[in-house]
């Protein structure tokens, strides 16, 4: 998914809101 | 944000970030819990040691934040910590949980017994993760990623409580439409009607915001957005 993509690869600290 | 859980290992790297977060009106309010977790040791003595050693990066981690002490509770825990980060952000009513992540990929994350992989997928609750190997900066942009999703709108609302209080902080609002090539629509970031109600949105609220459109695909589309326009906290619904 989507957030599983990104907070694995982005190169910033990422919130995930639910 | 009422309730912050931060989840510590003794690097720090969760403590700077929440001291980057501070810096929001909001979050000085909240109550924050700093739990480190030890797992279990074969022998008392290996036990004995953890234990001491994380009472030792509790009371650092305490130190290192910038928020009244007042307000801060230190827990020390003994167990699987992907249970217990669980388990205490649950009896908490914990609002955002802070912590590590190694980045790995959702294979590696598996074979690795990865405690942020199985919060991710067992808790409800937002979490903020700070891979090793950032670089923990000064909150100025924030990115928020755009679709026409309730998740996505409800990033949106956290993001505006997030930076309505904030002087100095520019808001992203990014999209990526996997249906076009990315030199397509660019420069069209402001006609996109998803981009176009949401700014419509923040200029009320007084936030100062840029519309960003890309297309392709939204997972790489993001991370590259974020990275071309040097973001410090990126936000996305999941």
């Amino acid at each position: 998914s989507l957030s599983d993509y990104v907070r694995v690869k982005a190169n910033c600290p990422v919130l995930l809101s639910r | 944000i009422r309730k912050i859980l931060i989840s510590v290992a003794g690097r720090g790297l969760c403590e700077e970030m929440f001291n980057m977060l501070a810096e929001i009106p909001a979050i000085q309010q909240a109550s924050v819990t700093v739990l480190h977790v030890v797992p279990p040791q074969v022998t008392a003595e290996a036990m004995s040691a953890k234990l001491e050693e994380g009472g030792k990066i509790l009371a650092d981690a305490v130190k290192s934040l910038k928020v009244d002490p007042s307000r801060i509770t230190p827990r020390l825990k003994q167990g699987d910590p992907k249970n217990i980060v669980t388990q205490v952000a649950d009896e908490e009513e914990t609002d955002l949980i802070i912590m590590g992540s190694r980045g790995l990929t959702r294979l590696e994350a598996i074979l690795e017994n990865s405690v942020s992989q199985y919060v991710f997928q067992l808790s409800s609750r937002p979490m903020l993760l700070v891979k090793d190997d950032v670089y923990v900066k000064q909150i100025r942009r924030i990115m928020v990623a755009m679709d026409k999703s309730d998740a996505a709108q409800n990033s949106f609302e956290l993001a505006l409580s997030l930076v309505r209080d904030m002087k100095n902080v520019q808001l992203y609002l990014a999209r990526v439409i996997p249906e076009a090539k990315p030199d397509q629509v660019m420069s069209n970031a402001e006609a996109d009607p998803v981009l176009a109600e949401a700014a419509a949105k923040a200029k009320r609220l007084g936030v100062s915001y840029r519309c960003v459109l890309s297309g392709g695909k939204p997972g790489p589309g993001i991370c590259e957005l974020a990275e071309d326009k040097n973001i410090d906290l990126l936000i996305l619904g999941s």
